[in-house]
């Protein structure tokens, strides 16, 4: 089973076309294996990303680098669904 | 559970508990609901759709939850709309007038292989699980695999990205059955695709800037139906065609639906307001899937009383 431990969602506020254009340029980087949850598409909208932890620094880097603001939406991906799967289990044992 | 009474509507359910659900659903409601199965997915489940039907020989609304499986809250929101139509008809004036006039056609796991997967692999899975010949990407995206501007901008050629567009249009039997079933029937009058998250309401099109001719009676009929989503926990959606909204997609299930003719083209992206994603917890299926059905009934209403 695939896991998520110490990945992360950032939900990013690009401020103008240039940082969606950044952020295009980052979504084409397959080697980062970035999922993005929301598309860089419009200034006026979030960009969420869920960011491997084997490249969070590299991405942090890049987003402060450029002054992309962001916060972390999901702290730790696989908490998130553990939590979910307790809450499934719990209910079949009732 | 031993009725779809006792069933926990507050819970995500695997793929073998929907199926027993919808059984149980058809047992208990036989003169007003029906299982057909339109076709088989790749790996040869079978597309089970909810018929809710009072005559014969009637015009449809078509509702699915779930062909991107990892939005788990839609199948969920599915369930419970199952359950609300069987609790509501005779009971409230509104359904008991569409559904007597109306057949409603309810897929809840339109893309079961990929559900089934974000239950033992990969919970993060959004695709179909056909492998892509020549590559070692599985799957397809089934919201780009429409014959609706196919292969434009605003979907992927490679196998390996989540938009994957497929090697041509309706190439993924998930979204064939439906196609097939849409032409075969001929008077679907309402169609409506159901997404998360980004909390909007949008209409055709996606793969071009040219307004949809009905543009007007659908961006105010969107407003209509996300104002009365709305009344009820006031979660706040946008509106509008899906290109103006988000962003150019091609091969859209309701560019598709639309250029057949039904009018009353919409998807839906459900919650989250932000914190959760795609892994909105299990204590939201149940507002959301109340705040949405206030929305589907103000489209199926509209539909209704604007025969076609």
């Amino acid at each position: 089973k695939k896991t998520f431990e110490g990945d992360q969602v950032l939900r990013i506020t690009p401020k103008d076309e240039a940082q969606i254009s950044l952020l295009r340029e980052l979504s084409e980087q397959e080697h980062l294996g970035l999922d993005f949850w929301r598309e860089p598409v419009h200034e006026s909208l979030p960009v969420d990303v869920h960011v491997p932890f084997h490249s969070l620094q590299g991405v942090r880097a890049f987003l402060g680098y450029h002054q992309i603001q962001y916060n972390v939406m999901i702290m730790d991906v696989q908490d998130l669904l553990d939590d979910e799967e307790r809450e499934m289990v719990k209910y079949r044992s009732f | 559970p031993r009725s779809t009474d006792d069933f926990v509507y507050t819970n995500y359910h695997d793929l073998n508990s929907i199926y027993s659900f919808m059984d149980m659903l058809v047992a208990e409601n036989s003169n007003l609901v029906s299982k057909i199965v339109i076709g088989q997915s790749y790996e040869n489940r079978p597309l089970n759709v909810l018929k809710f039907s009072t005559g014969a020989n009637r015009p449809g609304i078509w509702i699915d939850t779930g062909i991107h499986s990892r939005e788990w809250v839609t199948q969920a929101s599915g369930i419970w709309f199952s359950k609300k139509i069987v609790t509501d008809y005779g009971r409230d004036p509104v359904l008991t007038d569409i559904l007597n006039n109306y057949d409603i056609f309810l897929e809840i796991v339109t893309n079961p292989d990929g559900f089934a997967y974000t239950h033992s692999r990969d919970r993060m899975w959004r695709k179909t699980r056909k492998p892509n010949s020549g590559s070692s990407c599985v799957g397809v995206d089934p919201n780009r695999n429409w014959d609706a501007g196919f292969g434009g901008a605003g979907s992927s050629s490679s196998p390996c990205t989540e938009t994957y567009r497929g090697p041509s249009a309706h190439s993924e039997p998930e979204v064939k059955a439906i196609v097939d079933f849409v032409k075969s029937h001929g008077k679907i009058k309402a169609f409506v695709s159901i997404h998360s998250y980004s909390q909007m309401l949008l209409y055709p099109y996606g793969y071009t800037s040219t307004p949809a001719k009905d543009q007007a009676e659908l961006h105010e009929l969107a407003r209509k139906a996300i104002t009365s989503l709305q009344s009820l926990y006031n979660t706040r959606y946008t509106y509008g065609s899906i290109i103006s909204t988000i962003y150019q997609a091609s091969g859209g299930t309701i560019d598709w639906t639309y250029n057949q003719g039904i009018k009353y083209s919409y998807t839906f992206e459900l919650r989250d307001t932000g914190r959760y994603g795609f892994i909105l917890p299990a204590n939201q299926i149940v507002p959301t899937a109340e705040e949405t059905w206030l929305a589907l009934m103000a489209i199926m209403e509209h539909t209704k009383n604007n025969p076609y």
